[in-house]
């Protein structure tokens, strides 16, 4: 099928199972054709994506059908595939809401999606340009909060306390590591670093020492190492 | 410019060994 055959598809109003098979079969071929198939799906494809899944998030949870949440994952993985090239990251920096949307898709309920949507934003966060990325990341979470009217951190703290698998504890810690460091400012650091510890880190870190994980080690080593930095320029 | 796939692939791979942290710190 064809980038304009995908888009027809999207916007023809499929829901369920038929649109969950269109959507498996264009991260496929968002992941396996060149680059030039993800330019000409482009930003109207794009916007097909986050149209449909703002509509999803918009929804109360008590009327999202069964086939609703795998919508909502696998357009997440598409949005994966399709920023995996500069063009792809780029389109998606241009569009009005999709950093908010990915924000909406944290939703420790749905922890496989979560995961998913987790890397995306700790990975714009650590782009070289534009510079205030993890800014705009940290927007976006804090939007998103005050939407569901938490505290701005509360979904990633609920995916790292216990009874989570350690592989959504390990995004998560990224995370939070991905929205202090690139930060150039020693205030904003300490500033996060405080409210994340205020906001029940400082215990679920215990915890978190205790797992015995490599990757999850590493994030909190880097977590720890800079904290610690921080503490003596201070 | 634009036309290499992998781009989000080594972000990952990047934030999942610490390598991008150690980078931005120094």
């Amino acid at each position: 099928k064809s980038p304009m055959m995908n888009i027809q598809e999207l916007k023809s109003g499929l829901r369920d199972a038929q649109l969950l098979n269109c959507l498996e079969s264009l991260r496929v071929s968002l992941n396996n054709n060149p680059v030039s198939w993800v330019q000409n799906f482009g930003a109207e494809g794009l916007n097909c994506l986050l149209d449909i899944l703002k509509g999803l998030h918009d929804e109360k949870d008590d009327i999202l059908g069964p086939y609703d949440t795998r919508i909502k994952h696998e357009i997440i993985r598409c949005l994966k595939a399709f920023m995996n090239n500069k063009f792809g990251i780029k389109t998606m920096l241009e569009t009005e809401d999709g950093i908010l949307l990915l924000a909406r898709s944290v939703d420790p309920k749905v922890p496989a999606m979560m995961i998913d949507a987790i890397k995306l934003l700790s990975a714009l966060c650590i782009l070289p340009q534009p510079v205030d990325m993890h800014e705009q990341v940290l927007g976006a979470l804090t939007e998103r909060a005050e939407m569901d009217e938490v505290e701005r951190f509360k979904p990633i703290l609920d995916g790292l306390k216990s009874g989570t698998s350690v592989a959504l504890k390990v995004v998560c810690l990224q995370l939070i590591n991905a929205l202090i460091i690139p930060a150039d400012e020693l205030d904003f650091r300490v500033h996060i670093r405080s409210e994340l510890m205020r906001s029940g880190l400082q215990q679920i870190l215990k915890e978190l020492r205790t797992l015995d994980n490599e990757e999850l080690l590493v994030q909190l080593q880097v977590f720890e190492e800079s904290g610690e930095e921080d503490s003596a320029d201070l | 410019e634009g036309d290499e796939t992998g781009v989000m692939d080594n972000l990952l791979e990047a934030l999942q060994s610490g390598a991008a942290f150690r980078d931005r710190r120094k």
